[in-house]
């Protein structure tokens, strides 16, 4: 989705 | 094997309830320290973390770890099948196919049982790095909940502005514009419509009103919730239950604007 920040871009996996 | 008792199954049956339009199917990884949650909604921009600790249940037995897998919709038929008072108690074995779980009225007079397949689910857990936010709020939920609805009848998103002078939701929508904005605020007889603001620095993020709006669904399990805040780094909005558990949920920021 254009604007909205994906989850995984901040949190890594583990 | 796991087998643990709830006093009270409205536990259970709000924090399904807060979740299942999130998530779909999620592993309730069980081990000697209680049940722990991680799942992300679909689009990968919200993750719920929930962590019920051995110490809610009464008693709570678990050997081994297990992960069970169970499809929310699922879970949600079989506890509208319990009362809020019944006591729960789930039962698992070691390498389970089904889950257990077991209702009983508070006078005894009626025992429920129901078994849900598991579902293998091939879950990917995220590191959710220790925060020190720049701001954290800590407001009567259902505050946070009115204010969501009511911004949400006007725009598709809030900013959500700290400063030392308070907190300010801001939208801007087709037909108009609005804001709601709180002072912290102590009141001594109604400790549970304190607002209070910790700040370290200003900060200014936006986000999607639908996810904050799908997370006020938590309200009923927590009289304050915690809106944690720093610039550039998903929101964390906390419920905090008894026995030091919690339903928490992040929220990816809107970028570019």
């Amino acid at each position: 989705k254009a604007g909205q920040g994906n989850i995984m871009n901040f949190f890594a996996k583990k | 094997m796991l087998e643990a008792r709830l006093e009270q199954a409205e536990l259970l049956k709000k924090v399904v309830d807060a979740i299942k339009d999130l998530v779909q199917d999620c592993n309730f990884d069980c081990n000697d320290s209680g049940v722990a949650l991680q799942a992300m909604d679909n689009s990968h921009v919200a993750l719920v973390s929930m962590m019920l600790k051995s110490e809610a249940f009464s008693p709570f037995r678990c050997d081994r770890n297990i992960a069970l897998g169970i499809n929310l919709s699922s879970l949600t038929k079989v506890l509208r099948c319990a009362q809020n008072n019944d006591i729960l108690t789930v039962k698992a074995e070691d390498a389970p196919d089904v889950v257990n779980l077991m209702f009983e009225s508070s006078d005894s007079d009626r025992l429920s049982e129901y078994d849900i397949k598991l579902m293998d689910i091939d879950q990917e857990h995220l590191g959710i790095p220790e925060t020190e936010y720049a701001a954290t709020v800590t407001m009567p939920s259902p505050e946070f909940q009115r204010i969501c609805r009511d911004l949400s009848a006007l725009s598709e998103s809030v900013s959500i502005e700290c400063t030392k002078e308070g907190v300010k939701f801001a939208c801007n929508g087709d037909i108009g514009s609005g804001a709601v904005t709180l002072r912290s605020h102590s009141d001594v007889e109604n400790p549970d419509q304190n607002i209070k603001i910790d700040l370290t620095e200003p900060v200014a993020l936006t986000f999607s009103l639908k996810y904050l709006s799908n997370f006020c669904k938590a309200s009923g399990l927590a009289k304050s919730v915690n809106i944690c805040l720093s610039n550039e780094v998903p929101l964390l909005v906390e419920y905090g239950l008894a026995a030091n558990s919690y339903l928490r949920f992040y929220l990816a920021p809107k970028i570019g604007d």
